[in-house]
């Protein structure tokens, strides 16, 4: 099913 | 100074209820353009962004910007204590302990003030790129709902599949598999219950269900919901708020076999 990728690494702080 | 009224409590009520299971202590950033929150779960695979333009409220008045970092649980329950259709006005100072929230009857003379301790949260701030999505859905939230709920019922992860044919979400686990297909729809009578596919390119994602059960609890608050997806990006599931206002939600997707 896939492994649950972290939202931080498409959105960066900023 | 802070002051800020809504015409019914019940869209903050709804917005609340809506993210307090996802995120739980969030910074309200208030400025003249109207008051937002930002927020990841504890597991940093959702975002929570949330937009009450000023026009939302009347009237609306805000100096400078003050963050009004609130525990979503006390928010809950200080404003269980407000009627759906009192008017709410929401008070801070420019460097506030507390805020303060008024709860007024419209057909009664009552008036109650609440104060909630405001708590200093370090909270991370991510930048979101503007995206030009590969195929935009819009669709009812209560059809939304019902596909994650069902889907829930058989497995973890559902796949959204977006061809030109339609929109199919699928899912499969230990006791069979499932799927549901929509293509887009015009009810000329009904237009809530429209479909709506805007497609660029082919998409498949593959999504957890817990977090897309958990964004369908806004379904309250607009009849119809948008998904913007695109390969390999954050699903966009967004719920449409009068004046430009919205409650939007960001989930990362699953990755790889």
């Amino acid at each position: 099913e896939g492994t649950q990728s972290n939202i931080t690494s498409f959105f960066h702080g900023g | 100074m802070l002051e800020a009224r809504l015409e019914q409590a019940n869209l903050l009520k709804k917005v609340v209820d809506a993210i307090k299971d996802l995120v739980q202590d969030c910074n309200f950033d208030c400025n003249d353009s109207g008051i937002a929150l930002q927020a990841m779960d504890n597991s940093h695979v959702a975002l929570v962004s949330m937009m009450l333009k000023s026009e939302s409220f009347s009237p609306f008045r805000c100096d400078r910007n003050i963050a009004l970092g609130i525990n979503l649980t006390s928010l809950t329950k200080v404003l269980r204590c407000a009627a759906n259709e009192d008017i709410l006005t929401l008070k801070a100072e420019d460097a506030p302990d507390v805020v303060n929230l008024v709860f007024e009857s419209a057909e009664s003379d009552r008036l109650s003030e609440y104060d909630i301790k405001l708590m200093d949260i370090d909270q991370e701030h991510l930048g979101i790129p503007e995206t030009e999505y590969a195929a935009t859905i819009s669709m009812p939230s209560a059809e939304f709902q019902k596909i994650c709920r069902d889907l829930m019922a058989l497995s973890e992860s559902v796949s959204i599949e977006c061809t030109k044919e339609g929109v199919k979400f699928a899912c499969s686990g230990d006791i069979g598999s499932g799927s549901v297909t929509l293509r887009s729809h015009t009810n000329v009578e009904k237009p809530q219950l429209n479909v709506e596919i805007d497609l660029s390119e082919p998409v498949a994602l593959t999504f957890s269900l817990k977090y897309l059960v958990n964004f369908c609890k806004a379904s309250g608050l607009s009849e119809q919901v948008r998904l913007c997806l695109s390969n390999e990006v954050p699903l966009l599931v967004e719920y449409a708020l009068s004046n430009n206002s919205y409650l939007r939600f960001y989930l990362a997707p699953k990755i790889g076999d």
